[in-house]
């Protein structure tokens, strides 16, 4: 554990319960995609099964349930207490062409041939892009309520974080995993346009609102 | 080759 990994951690744990907070308070999820809600479902449910034969530490099996819950949690409180609000008619995003190619590349470029693993292989290369139906939301919306924008921008920092993570790590522990790195580049990079409206909008009190 | 124990992150 290094400091980058535990602010990475964090962050995506603040992420996730701006998002809790916010559906709860405002009683809606309007602006929140649920499709990407789902496939962050799906990748912790694949990753996480490896709560069962494999134990790294208290920390590491407590966030792991916690990210599970809050994940279920959040498309319980989407898809049934405020179904309502749910802006169905903006979500369009076909996931079906995210879950395909990363089921199949998993298949292809994975450390070993197995169930576990391939399952593993597929929520590192499913997670790089679930945030995607979330960012055709608001572009297709044109505008997002600074509590989904903190949502996303804490949900890019814990990528950005684990970027270092991982160059801590090949220095000190001389330990990298390749797949997580090349999608976790991916994913950072899809934030890119999105902290650069953070910083030049948000953070000076404007709501995020792309051009025309 | 990486066994699944080894993914020791989140």
């Amino acid at each position: 554990m290094n400091i980058f990994r535990l602010l990475g951690d964090l962050s995506h744990l603040l992420a996730i319960i701006i998002l809790l907070v916010k559906i709860w308070k405002t009683r809606s999820c309007a602006g929140i995609s649920g499709k990407s809600q789902i496939l962050f479902a799906v990748v912790y449910t694949s990753r996480y099964l490896d709560l069962i034969n494999a134990f790294i530490s208290p920390y590491n099996t407590i966030m792991k349930i916690v990210f599970l819950a809050a994940s279920y949690g959040t498309i319980y409180l989407m898809y049934m207490k405020f179904k309502a609000t749910y802006d169905v008619n903006h979500d369009t995003f076909r996931i079906e062409f995210l879950i395909a190619p990363a089921a199949v590349l998993a298949l292809i470029v994975n450390h070993a041939f197995e169930p576990l693993e391939i399952l593993w292989t597929f929520s590192i290369y499913l997670e790089s892009v679930a945030i995607l139906p979330q960012l055709f939301l608001v572009s297709k919306t044109g505008e997002a309520e600074s509590i989904t924008s903190h949502y996303l921008f804490m949900l890019g920092s814990y990528r950005a974080l684990y970027i270092f993570n991982w160059i801590y790590r090949y220095y000190a522990e001389n330990h990298y995993d390749l797949i997580a790195i090349v999608a976790g580049i991916v994913q950072t990079v899809l934030y890119c346009d999105f902290f650069y409206l953070y910083i030049t909008k948000v953070l000076k009190g404007k709501k995020l609102q792309l051009p025309a | 080759m990486k066994k699944n124990s080894n993914h020791d992150e989140l």
